[in-house]
């Protein structure tokens, strides 16, 4: 094995929220994508690619 | 690295030696101000190839349970945090889980449904495989083009037929996706150098989809890259999902070495088995 390359091995992290009003039904997909830049600095990551659905919005990250 | 915001749940999956952790605070504060609050947690992951390039608060197990406990709000008191061992010293699969008494309690409704997460890490991938995963030099194509490319050739987009796929390449070597299907998500992260190759995939799944897909869903990831050792952890209510994973995996030249089950509040059963190529 090589002395130092590339972590493959990922972290995950699941955060589940409550408190989202049903009628509007949306909750953290309000977040702006400039909130969640800030939010992924944080972890030393940008986007690099995004698609949404009906359901959900899904983000490709650097790194 | 892959990110999943649903409109209760966020998902975030990074790998090198970013400091994921540092996401929550931020998260908390960013979330609050829409009126939603943290009622769960759930942190995952195996051991590192290179722990000891890991930043704080990534330097150890410990460190990152005490810097969960320390940013996570006081309600969220239901907490466990478990190394789950396999008989190969490199893979121990660490998990920690917090949760509010609210969720405590919705666990014990007996309508909880029986949805799945499957997270596969593999090493030692076959290197003819893994070649496919290094872009060309001065190939002209964006890192979005690219990663068509690599998700066609490959046969990736074989796996789930049905999805729509998010792909990138990146630049000499690396691939990730994000599939899309309904309500479910999937993502595949590939770092193809020889010497410490490795690819993961992620997905949901629910117990009602017929007993063939999880078996069809593992094959074929097998043989998109071959790899030498493979784990497979499985957090479901459910633990009939592992006997299919080992029976599956078997079928496709792997043997299983060893099987771990533990107990989290909330998050439910996580099934951690391990396998390696029958040479």
């Amino acid at each position: 094995m090589a002395a130092s390359g590339f972590e493959g091995i990922e972290k995950r992290l699941e955060l589940h929220f409550s408190g989202d009003d049903p009628m509007i039904g949306i909750g953290l997909r309000q977040l702006s994508f400039q909130t969640l830049e800030e939010i992924l600095r944080e972890v030393q990551c940008t986007v690099v690619s995004s698609v949404g659905n009906h359901f959900f919005d899904s983000y490709v990250l650097s790194e | 690295s892959s990110l999943f915001v649903y409109p209760t749940k966020i998902i975030i999956k990074t790998c090198g030696t970013t400091q994921l952790l540092k996401s929550v605070r931020p998260l908390i504060h960013y979330s609050s101000n829409l009126g939603l609050s943290l009622s769960s947690c759930k942190y995952s992951r195996g051991s590192f190839i290179f722990p000891k390039s890991q930043p704080y608060p990534h330097t150890s197990f410990q460190d990152e349970v005490v810097y969960l406990q320390n940013v996570l709000p006081k309600n969220l008191c239901y907490d466990k945090a478990s190394l789950m061992p396999s008989k190969l010293s490199t893979h121990t699969w660490h998990v920690f889980s917090a949760t509010d008494e609210s969720h405590l309690m919705f666990m014990h409704q007996p309508s909880t449904p029986t949805t799945f997460t499957f997270e596969i890490c593999m090493t030692e991938l076959d290197s003819v495989l893994a070649r496919k995963f290094f872009r060309g030099p001065n190939d002209g194509k964006t890192g979005g083009s690219a990663g068509k490319v690599m998700t066609e050739m490959t046969r990736i987009c074989d796996i789930n037929p049905k999805a729509h796929i998010c792909d990138f390449a990146f630049d000499p070597c690396g691939y990730s996706m994000n599939g899309l299907d309904g309500e479910k998500y999937s993502t595949i992260h590939v770092t193809p150098e020889e010497g410490f190759s490795y690819a993961s995939f992620e997905c949901v799944g629910s117990l009602c989809e017929g007993g063939g897909y999880i078996g069809d869903v593992l094959k074929k990831v097998v043989q998109v890259f071959r790899p030498g050792t493979m784990s497979v952890s499985t957090t479901c209510s459910s633990r009939e999902v592992a006997a299919r994973v080992a029976k599956a995996v078997e079928q496709v030249g792997m043997n299983c070495r060893s099987c771990t089950v533990d107990e989290f509040p909330v998050v439910g059963t996580v099934v951690f088995q391990t396998f390696t190529t029958r040479r």
